[in-house]
This record gives structure tokens, C-alpha cells and sequence, in this order.
């Protein structure tokens, strides 16, 4: 399985 | 000039215990309506999100919006020398490169300072956006501490479904499978065994458990965590603390390649 950035669902504050 | 008084000093230290594995190095940031921290772990994998009000200082001053870089592991070895009862002050110059921690012993016959050197940290910040999540669910914080590292001794990954049922975790390896199910208990004697569920729609998510495991070192934080799931989105593990704030992390769900 596959493991994706944390920063990838959060936009730029 | 940053200032902020905190009577309770051994919930700073337990703060940091939690987070300290995850993340080594992290800035601070205060600000007039409090001191906070985001810092993702080192594989980026995880984001932790601390946030103390300054109403919850017994005094708090802060002049102008400051960000400390301070080493996670030499922050927790000064807060180690702190007494359990201390009243912690936390100091810090605008200009300055250090931050000084004054620990006060309740009875005032023992005062001492540690000077923590700061540190230039290239750090990114995160909009966390409000969600609407699938499903919530509350137990006490040692029952999640328990669900964690009984499943680890199984596998890597949990899969937590929350159905109207209840809330079940499954792991499986080469031992064999597990499930543990928590359900609904609003009713039990001691508060700090109730578990609620809040369901809007069933929802199942798949989480590496070492990372679940390591969010449980804020257990002595609070009698009780929140997961909240929402389909493809991280979940976020929440332990308030209690009349300041809380401390947050978000794991993003493992999928299919």
C-alpha cells in the first residue's frame, strides 16, 4: 500500500 | 519580548514528551493569542499541531509574533529538570537566540533558569481546513493507547471501520488477525471510561500503526482521544488539554497502489 505526503491534503497556510 | 507564566508547569513537559519522537527539530510560534507549534515528522508522513491560549497562562506577553526554533530532544532534557509541581516561565528576547525557561518550585525555596539556544528552522505551515468528518469517535486515551500497541504485536497497519455498529480495528501479519471493536458507552460509571461515536456515514481507513502507536506518548495528557475519519482524508487524533488548547496529529490513510 501506498503512503502519501501529509502535505499533500493541506494547502499552504 | 515573549513572556508566559504556566503553573502547571509538567503539562509543557508532557507536551513535548509526546511530540519528541516524531519531530526533532520544530519552530514555536507565539503570538498575542497564543503559543503553537505545526511540524510534520520526518518522512512527512504526519503533522502534529500544538495549540496552548494564552488565556490558559497564568500571565502571557507577547510583543511581536516570534518563531522559536528549538531542538525537540534538548527542550525535553531541560524540561526533564523541572519539578513535576514547577511553575514554568518561559522568556524570550525579539532579537534574541535563546529562550530561557525558569522553573519555580511551589513553595518558592528552589528557583532555577536554563537557557535553551534557538535554531533556524526552513519549516512550511499548513492550512489545516475545518472538516466535516465521516465519523468521531471518543474513548478514553489509555483504551487507545492499548488498541495501538496490542495491534502492533499483530501488524503494521490498522484498518479502522467505524460503522453504526461501533468502531472496529483490524490488523493482520504473519501471527495471525485481530479485531477489537469499541462500541458506544455513554452510560458507564466512571466518566473517564465512556466512549462516544458520532456517525454520519460509515467510513474505513487504513493506517500505518507505528505512527498511531507513537501519537499515543500524549496519553498523559488527557483522559480521553478523538479520532475523526473522513473517506481519503488523514485522521486526526485530537487530545484536548484541558482549559488551554490541545494537541493534534493527522496520519494520512495508507491506499492501494
Amino acid at each position: 500500500m501506498k503512503q502519501r505526503d501529509i502535505s499533500s491534503f493541506f494547502g499552504k497556510a | 519580548m515573549f513572556e508566559a507564566r504556566l503553573v502547571q508547569g509538567n503539562l509543557l513537559k508532557k507536551v513535548v514528551d509526546a511530540v519528541k519522537d516524531l519531530v526533532t527539530d520544530a519552530n514555536f510560534d507565539c503570538s498575542s493569542s497564543g503559543f503553537t507549534l505545526q511540524a510534520m515528522d520526518n518522512s512527512h508522513v504526519s503533522l502534529v499541531s500544538l495549540s496552548l491560549r494564552s488565556d490558559g497562562f497564568e500571565h502571557f506577553r507577547c510583543d511581536r509574533n516570534m518563531s522559536m526554533g528549538m531542538s525537540l530532544g534538548n527542550l525535553a532534557k531541560i524540561l526533564k529538570c523541572a519539578g513535576n509541581d514547577d511553575i514554568v516561565t518561559m522568556k524570550a528576547a525579539d532579537d534574541g537566540d535563546t529562550v530561557t525557561f525558569m522553573f519555580e518550585s511551589p513553595k518558592e525555596d528552589r528557583v532555577s533558569d536554563f537557557e535553551l539556544k534557538l535554531m533556524d528552522i526552513d519549516s512550511e505551515h499548513l492550512g489545516i481546513p475545518d472538516t466535516d468528518y465521516a465519523a468521531t469517535v471518543t474513548l478514553p486515551a489509555a483504551e487507545y493507547q492499548r488498541i495501538c500497541r496490542d495491534l502492533s504485536s499483530i501488524g503494521d497497519t490498522v484498518v479502522i471501520s467505524a460503522t453504526k455498529d461501533g468502531v472496529k480495528f483490524s490488523s493482520s501479519g504473519d501471527v495471525g488477525t485481530a479485531n477489537i471493536t469499541v462500541r458506544q458507552n455513554t452510560t458507564a460509571d466512571k466518566k473517564e471510561e465512556q466512549v462516544s461515536i458520532d456517525l454520519k456515514e460509515p467510513v474505513a481507513l487504513t493506517f500505518a500503526l507505528r505512527y498511531l502507536n507513537s501519537f499515543a506518548k500524549a496519553t498523559p495528557l488527557a483522559s480521553h482521544v478523538s479520532l475523526s475519519m473522513a473517506r481519503d482524508l488523514p485522521v486526526m487524533v485530537d487530545y484536548q488539554i484541558s482549559d488551554m488548547g490541545h494537541l493534534r496529529f493527522y496520519l494520512a490513510p495508507k491506499i492501494e497502489d
